[in-house]
């Protein structure tokens, strides 16, 4: 409060909301971002019969102080993210990490000429979380 | 050797590695710009272990065969009624395999295909090498696949007969292999319909599938009789039906830890309704979500 008194009166903000906002999310804020390739980008295409394309997906962005009720992340996150700012930067903030996947269905070409479909498991992101 | 360990896979899914047959040239691109061609280390980690995972796995590994153009139709057709176009398991599947393979038989045993066109009974030697099969991929069935030359016009309909024998080497014996044991029976179908015939062997190969075994040699012997069996004489009935030598497909369900399981997702699903909201649904209204799905669900049942 002694700071509020001398400074002059600042701008009063749309809504708190808005002014908290900035607090809460940051504006770069962890979500799952599209990335779709083709397999002939990587010359895989030789022997990945189907599909032809495929959407890996990836997560970017920052982590906000409160994850845990956004992601849904651990206690483990919050107390990291604490570490950080208040005991030793050299700790690293949470990462923005798929929490969730899909798995894809591939069709290829062994070496001896048999063809084999194969269902993988967590191929595609689907949810980001702060971990 | 007749059975031998196989190999556990590596963790790398094996569909992601780079064929590369000289060790030391790296992938084509994979290749540094030439500034920093030396820079092999700036590698993003997944490329480097596709790259070292590539050299490793294909030490001195035989170019690629083509697969058989028929095989490959048949498994693209297989691919469309089992995924979505984004490559994703479809959802409404029940089946339990997550690996479906498809083998020719080898080339050098089919000498016996020059007799085919004489029109006389349809047998043929096969030999199927299985060493793809990964130690972790258990057998759920094995189907004999026949494709028809549909060019040939066929008065439909037909009644096959199908006699299978297992050939055994007897390596200490060094008699002639004998059949250890053979089944025979007949199928009624109409060719016009038909571009495929899947034959189940499943009881047949298991034994020999689940001992690891990894050459499989069988005779097949194929007749067709044409047309109305009872009006047609043995002799003039079987005529040649335009059969390429069948494929072998092994429905299997691969349990390592890079497959997907398709029973965890039924379960994981089935649990879903009484499963406490996840906290950190953030942007979908997970009650909205629930009830969108419930009224779906009755609206298929209606």
């Amino acid at each position: 409060e002694q700071g509020l008194q001398d400074a002059p009166a600042a701008a009063a903000p749309r809504n708190l909301s808005d002014y908290f906002k900035q607090f809460l999310f940051p504006q770069n804020e962890c979500e799952l971002h599209n990335f779709r390739l083709s397999f002939s980008q990587l010359q895989w295409d030789k022997w990945i019969i189907a599909p032809h394309r495929y959407s890996p997906q990836y997560c970017k962005g920052d982590c906000p102080r409160a994850a845990g009720h956004r992601y849904g992340s651990p206690v483990h996150t919050m107390v990291q993210n604490i570490i950080y700012e208040k005991l030793d930067a050299s700790v690293p903030r949470p990462s923005c990490v798929p929490a969730a996947y899909s798995p894809l269905s591939v069709l290829t070409i062994e070496p001896d000429g048999s063809i084999v479909y194969k269902e993988y498991e967590d191929m595609i992101a689907t949810k980001c979380t702060c971990r | 050797p007749h059975s031998r360990e196989r190999t556990v896979p590596e963790k790398i899914p094996a569909f992601l590695v780079a064929p590369e047959d000289n060790p030391h040239r790296i992938h084509p691109l994979l290749r540094l710009p030439k500034g920093v061609r030396r820079g092999y280390a700036l590698l993003p980690p997944l490329l480097k272990v596709l790259s070292e995972q590539g050299r490793r796995d294909w030490q001195g590994a035989a170019p690629r065969l083509r697969p058989d153009s028929r095989a490959l139709r048949y498994m693209k057709r297989l691919y469309k009624m089992s995924a979505t176009k984004e490559g994703i398991p479809k959802a409404n599947k029940s089946h339990l395999y997550n690996t479906v393979r498809l083998f020719t038989p080898c080339s050098e045993c089919q000498h016996r295909h020059g007799e085919l066109r004489r029109g006389d009974l349809h047998s043929v030697d096969l030999l199927f090498n299985l060493d793809r099969v990964t130690a972790l991929e258990h057998l759920l069935k094995s189907v004999l696949l026949y494709s028809f030359d549909t060019s040939v016009p066929v008065p439909s309909p037909a009644t096959c007969t199908c006699h299978l024998s297992i050939k055994e080497y007897d390596f200490s014996s060094q008699v002639c292999p004998s059949a250890s044991h053979s089944v025979a029976f007949s199928l009624h179908f109409e060719f016009r319909k038909r571009r495929w015939v899947e034959i189940d062997v499943t009881s047949f190969l298991q034994p020999l599938i689940a001992t690891n075994r990894r050459n499989i040699h069988m005779a097949v012997n194929f007749t067709c009789l044409l047309g109305d069996a009872q009006r047609n004489t043995e002799q003039e009935g079987s005529r040649n039906v335009a059969l390429v030598p069948p494929s072998l497909l092994l429905y299997l369900n691969d349990t390592s830890e890079q497959a997907y399981h398709r029973r965890n997702s039924l379960r994981h699903r089935r649990r879903s309704p009484g499963r406490p909201v996840q906290r950190d649904a953030p942007l979908a209204d997970a009650l909205g979500t629930e009830n969108a799905q419930s009224k779906r669900a009755s609206r298929r049942r209606r």
